[in-house]
């Protein structure tokens, strides 16, 4: 019936574009899949992505045995605080870093093999009331943090061996910051949204706040996933998780908006919405595909120039998506479910 | 967009605002 309703909001069918399955990947032990991301992993001279799950009290780490077959490597057991999300480092080889907390994240910890000591370990990176984390290229990790009385906006730049080599204190708004994204192309940029549905932009090398810049009111409480600089404009994908479905344009699932840092003004370039009826839940995007598991256990993809929805993986006789993430390099898209399943497509 | 409805562009707008904002 999902896959029916569907079909409509994908006008010319799922063509090239659409996913391709290539493989399965069954954690039998879990017991409430919490998150699944991909990692460059060195061993023996080899690089190869691996698999990382994660429920709430184990993160593991899966490697391709044979063409459709993966198998554990290692699960690093967490059972203080539940892992919250595994948190993504672009081009980073043998580091996972997880977020743990309850409702918001109380701690960053990274987990890695140690060739010094011949064993798997993990290693405590930050903790407090952490609002936002990022990673980004080069090893490095920016998260919001909040006390009473401050914010604090920082990059660490993480070591191999699990520790931090370098600090940078970045210059915080005055509004609570929820969610980074890095700018393509552009090592030193970094910008965020706010709690007041702005756009702020920092210097990473100056931790200079360069500029704040309003979204508009129409789409409250907007979280940054990406941004490309072109042409001397920022364009940056927003996805908006309270919005209302309107009787116009449906419900937002992503939108680009093109700012000019100079000037602070913005203006709408692209609107990605979701099939008519079911709500969104998390997105990912990576490069300009956006995909986001739908309240139908359904998962939607969009290519995000274009602005219009390209596949959709529906919910099956097997169970609904609860999770749907893009593998590292475009190595294509993991959706997993609830039980520990995850399946690996390429697009 | 056009630049009208987004005021004068400059491709060096990082640089740029990295000169003119506080330490």
């Amino acid at each position: 019936d999902v896959a029916e309703q569907l079909t409509p909001v994908l006008p010319d069918g799922p063509g090239e574009e659409s996913l391709q399955f290539v493989s399965e990947l069954k954690d039998s032990s879990c017991s409430g899949a919490v998150d699944v991301s991909t990692v460059w992993w060195a061993a023996a001279g080899h690089r190869e992505l691996r698999v990382v799950t994660a429920s709430e009290s184990a993160v593991s780490l899966w490697q391709p045995l044979a063409p459709d077959c993966w198998g554990k490597v290692y699960t690093w057991h967490l059972r203080e605080i539940p892992v919250i999300q595994i948190v993504p480092l672009p081009d980073t080889c043998n580091l996972v870093c997880v977020a743990l907390g309850e409702l918001e994240i109380g701690e960053i910890r990274l987990l890695l093999y140690s060739s010094e000591t011949d064993s798997f370990e993990h290693s405590l990176v930050k903790t407090g009331n952490i609002k936002a984390v990022v990673g980004l290229k080069d090893q490095r990790l920016v998260s919001s943090s909040r006390t009473m009385q401050e914010q604090q906006v920082e990059m660490v730049s993480l070591s191999e061996t699990g520790g931090s080599k370098d600090k940078q204190t970045l210059m915080p708004p005055e509004e609570t910051v929820t969610a980074f994204a890095e700018v393509e192309g552009m090592r030193e940029a970094l910008v965020g949204t706010t709690a007041g549905n702005s756009v702020v932009v920092w210097n990473l090398k100056t931790g200079q706040l360069l500029r704040k810049m309003h979204i508009g009111y129409s789409y409250p409480a907007s979280i940054c996933h990406r941004a490309y600089s072109d042409s001397g404009l920022l364009f940056v994908v927003l996805s908006h998780p309270h919005a209302k479905e309107s009787e116009s344009c449906g419900s937002p699932a992503f939108r680009v908006v093109a700012f000019n840092p100079r000037t602070g003004r913005s203006a709408g370039v692209m609107f990605c919405c979701l099939p008519p009826g079911p709500a969104g839940r998390r997105g990912d995007v990576w490069d300009t595909a956006g995909a986001a598991v739908l309240t139908s256990g359904a998962v939607a993809v969009w290519d995000l120039l274009r602005g219009r929805c390209t596949a959709v993986l529906p919910a099956g006789p097997a169970g609904r998506w609860a999770l749907a993430r893009w593998a590292s390099g475009g190595a294509g898209l993991l959706a997993g479910r609830c039980n520990g399943t995850v399946h690996l497509y390429r697009y | 967009c056009s630049e009208s409805d987004l005021g004068p562009i400059s491709l060096n707008w990082f640089e740029e605002l990295s000169a003119e904002a506080p330490p």
